[in-house]
């Protein structure tokens, strides 16, 4: 989804 | 995943497991900050509420898990143990939460992707890890003697936050539309407050001389 797509990361 | 991600989390895992080295079995944690620890505490707590909602891969919930433990049981050692607390320098450690958890979360309030409670609680924890590390500094800067293992620690931590940015412009140039301009300047802050620290960091290795900040 576009809203998790940054919070991939640690 | 790439290389910089991996190495840069690496390096993140390695420094966590130095300090509790030195907090478990030296049994001090002199010249660490706990106020710097209660924050990344907090930094953790809120960034990763979505840590059972949000399932990207084993990888991300098995880190996130550890980072929570390590930086919950650091906490609670400083402050809790009975013989790790008597190392505590608590009278240089005398940074203000608030300036920097306030300014952090009025900014993350107004600057979001989205405002939602979750996204705000994000954002937050990106504004403050971007600047948890300054009472640390502090710290180091008043007692000066610093210890090869606090000084590892804070190299190591630095180190992650390099290979973060190297991560990015990797990201940037191979995946499409991948442009995150609150985390990509909250983290070159958070990277440049450690520019000065890596300078006499590097110094001292090629003087082969015990780590000394300038007063």
């Amino acid at each position: 989804t576009e809203q998790s797509e940054g919070h991939d990361e640690l | 995943m790439n290389i910089f991600r991996l190495a840069g989390d690496m390096t993140h895992l390695a420094s966590v497991l130095v300090l509790l080295l030195k907090i478990h079995t030296i049994k001090s944690c002199a010249g660490v900050s706990l106020k710097t620890q209660e924050l990344y505490a907090l930094v953790f707590a809120c960034r990763y509420l979505d840590i059972f909602t949000n399932f990207v891969s084993l990888y991300n919930t098995v880190m996130k898990l550890i980072f929570l433990g390590s930086s919950f049981s650091i906490v609670w050692y400083m402050r809790y143990h009975k013989v790790v607390r008597r190392s505590y320098d608590k009278d240089q450690d005398t940074f203000r939460h608030y300036f920097l958890v306030l300014p952090c979360l009025v900014l993350a309030l107004l600057i979001n992707e989205k405002f939602t409670f979750k996204e705000v609680m994000w954002t937050f924890s990106l504004y403050l890890e971007a600047v948890a590390i300054l009472p640390q500094l502090v710290l180091l800067q008043r007692t000066r003697n610093i210890d090869n293992l606090t000084g590892q620690y804070v190299f190591l931590l630095g180190a992650y936050r390099g290979l973060y940015i190297l991560n990015w412009i990797y990201r940037y140039f191979t995946e499409p539309h991948f442009v995150h301009w609150i985390t990509w300047i909250s983290g070159l802050v958070q990277t440049l407050l450690y520019a000065d620290f890596f300078y006499y960091y590097y110094q001292s290795w090629k003087n082969n001389q015990k780590l000394h900040l300038p007063a």
